[in-house]
């Protein structure tokens, strides 16, 4: 695993997130579960706990957008680039912004599932950064894994516990 | 009919396309720097094979672009 250099990590463990707008390729309620099943997976193995808010400015802003969507870093149409999302900073730090040109799909294998494209972005969004391990979650490439079985692979545990430790409850 | 351009041009516009937005590589600005760009290129390209642990050769073999045109995150592998 890695994670950004410098002094990139939350200082507290309580952080919000808010969904500002949603994909016509799946309903609400998919895009909400699927959101909200993404980061459980990281507060399962951390002290870190996500509160949803629905207005006002969140810790973690997630907007769905297509190629220039005034963050600098624009997306490129269907395929190649997914998301991606800010290391932990005030302001844009934590954003997830998702490619709606793209397909994202909700527990099936077709288009790109939006709880695996988010959990991964998420990590960005707690501090890790691209891992070399071709199995873990932070891999940069896109891989379909069966959501329903899915448990975050050791090298992602271990690298969001160097951040912010064990999930003190289990 | 449009004529398709050549296949070794794609292939390399893919590649500087994909190594500024991730590997930090800067953008063309002139023919003047074309030969800058290409050994800026060749750098990018090894650190990337590095990454992704293929043979390091600095070259655009295909095992390399295949990589680059595989869906991913478009945060950048390495440090920015």
């Amino acid at each position: 695993y890695s994670t950004f250099q410098g002094d990139y990590k939350w200082k507290k463990h309580a952080l919000t997130y808010r969904i500002e707008n949603y994909t016509p390729d799946m309903s609400v309620a998919e895009v909400d579960d699927s959101i909200k099943r993404a980061l459980q997976v990281w507060a399962d193995v951390t002290p870190l706990r996500f509160t949803r808010i629905y207005r006002g400015t969140a810790d973690i802003m997630i907007s769905f957008g297509v190629r220039d969507h005034r963050d600098g870093y624009p997306f490129d149409g269907p395929d190649g680039f997914l998301a991606h999302a800010f290391p932990p900073y005030e302001g844009l730090g934590g954003d997830a912004h998702f490619d709606d040109d793209e397909t994202f799909s909700y527990r099936t294998p077709q288009g790109y599932n939006l709880f695996l494209v988010a959990a991964h972005e998420f990590g960005h969004s707690l501090g890790l950064e691209h891992s070399q391990d071709p199995g873990a979650l932070m891999y940069p490439t896109y891989v379909y894994r069966d959501i329903d079985t899915f448990a975050l692979p050791h090298d992602d545990v271990s690298g969001i516990q160097s951040l912010y430790g064990p999930n003190p409850d289990v | 009919s449009p004529i398709a351009p050549p296949a070794g041009e794609d292939r390399e516009s893919i590649a500087e396309n994909y190594l500024t937005q991730l590997y930090g590589l800067p953008k063309q600005a002139s023919f003047d720097a074309e030969k800058r760009v290409m050994s800026g290129m060749s750098l990018r390209l090894k650190e990337m094979q590095q990454f992704f642990r293929l043979k390091i050769t600095g070259k655009l073999d295909e095992e390399t672009l295949d990589v680059m045109k595989k869906p991913r995150c478009g945060v950048p592998d390495v440090a920015a």
